[in-house]
């Protein structure tokens, strides 16, 4: 059973793409039970899988702030149990600053949840606020989509800081377990070097595969869909089965 | 006297690279009084003007929270005047939520210098907390950096509805008055639906010029160089000059 949080404050690196496609290729390929948990109030994992957050009654606001079981506000949708967002979710980051042991609200929800799932999946908002440090807190591994981009690569230290302070003070397992590139062009130099410069920063934990740039990727949201479903032999679909293969090779089991 | 923000909650947008641009070709080709104001804990928009946020004492941070004058805190770098973030920032959220007067703090700082400059450029986090309400109480115009794509599209109405909030609580005269379209590649199916969709939320406001998609626009960071001064004649150079020059046709003056 892993719980992976897909992490970066840098906005646009592909954290929502890379949790929705895993989740789906682990589900729907790998016949893996998996939870998708859209910690963002922006609700892009929740739109991705067709479940429109201004349309959703209850939301995983209500299991953290609310107190509601996860149950309660659950939605199952190709193959995936989804715990969406709202707009409430926007007021989450202020209301929880004044709240008692605000960091593991959220843990102390799900952690009933964590046998009946092999994957719990959680989609974190660009920023090192409450609810990414709320989904750091639950989460066993982190996974890092990232773009090879400088302003990308300048906030690799704050990450590293944030994700040590979170192991120090309130989860002790929690670490970095993979790094994968997204939207990556390896023709330019910009690409490679960010690149190498990631790999010193993580050595042996940047994923051989990277997902290459594929409008059909930018596309499938707007179909409710995953990639893998919208158009399944298209390039973006395969690089994600690629990063799926890894994933599992990594936790030594396919 | 103009003071905008750059502003969506959307991550990877083009919200820092436009702001700095911007705030570059006004000081550099228009003779503008240009300051620029970095509101994000990531500090990018310090990072593309080579301010190193892990290197610098004193930051927005300290004006915002520790109340010190902003003079105390500026840098001067190619021909403009930076407020910078640095790490501090990334704790103003937390510590704004519980203090009086949170959301007019930067406002009260800030008025003080409108005077002394043409424009003020405020670069926002891809958030709606705080920091991002402290730029839009002290603005008078937001212009939103926009990606023609579904995911950024679904934001548009979170957005509209925190800007409406500011407007009734905070800031009379605030409003949209322009969006621009970033890495914007006309080919697509996908970028002209979501253009022609931003029109209908906004006639008459989104920007005829475009930014097209352009890799010297991601190396310029990286040479903590704006675009207009590392590679003058590039497209990305030349398409961030017509929408200087329609934000100048905008305002009535030249
Ligand atoms: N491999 C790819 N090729 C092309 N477009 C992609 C790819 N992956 C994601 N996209 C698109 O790029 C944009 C950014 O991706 P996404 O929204 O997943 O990033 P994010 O890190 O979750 O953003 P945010 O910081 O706002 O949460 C989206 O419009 C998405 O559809
Ligand atoms: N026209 C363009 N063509 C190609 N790359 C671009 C263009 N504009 C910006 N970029 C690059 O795209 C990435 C995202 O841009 P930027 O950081 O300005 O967006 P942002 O909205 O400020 O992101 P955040 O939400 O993290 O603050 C950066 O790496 C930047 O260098
Ligand atoms: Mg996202
Ligand atoms: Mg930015």
């Amino acid at each position: 059973m892993s719980i992976i949080a897909f992490m970066n404050q840098k906005g646009g690196v592909g954290k929502t793409t890379t949790a929705v496609t895993i989740g789906s290729i682990l589900a729907a390929e790998h016949r893996k039970k998996v939870l998708l948990v859209d910690l963002d109030p922006q609700g892009n994992l929740s739109d991705h899988l067709s479940i429109d957050p201004n349309e959703t009654e209850k939301s995983i606001y209500d299991v953290i702030i609310g107190g509601l079981a996860p149950e309660a506000v659950m939605q199952k949708v190709h193959g995936l149990d989804v715990l969406p967002a709202n707009i409430d979710l926007s007021g989450a980051e202020v209301e929880l600053a004044g709240m008692m042991m605000r960091e593991t609200r959220l843990k102390k929800a799900l952690d009933p949840l964590a046998d009946k799932y092999d994957y719990i999946l959680l989609d974190c908002p660009p920023s090192l606020g409450l609810l990414t440090i709320s989904g750091l807190t639950f989460a066993q591994q982190v996974i890092v989509p990232m773009q090879a981009e400088y302003l990308a690569l300048r906030g690799l230290s704050q990450l590293i800081h944030t994700i040590g302070l979170v192991r120090e003070h309130l989860n002790p397992e929690l670490d970095v377990s993979g790094v994968v590139f997204c939207m990556y062009d390896g023709r330019t130099n910009l690409s490679r070097d960010v690149r190498a410069e990631v790999e010193n920063h993580f050595p042996g934990r940047v994923y051989a595969s990277v997902i290459r740039k594929n409008i059909r990727m930018a596309e499938a949201p707007s179909h409710g869909l995953p990639v893998n479903l919208y158009d399944p032999q298209c390039a973006g679909a395969q690089d994600y089965r690629a990063v799926v293969n890894e994933l599992l090779s990594r936790e030594g089991m396919q």
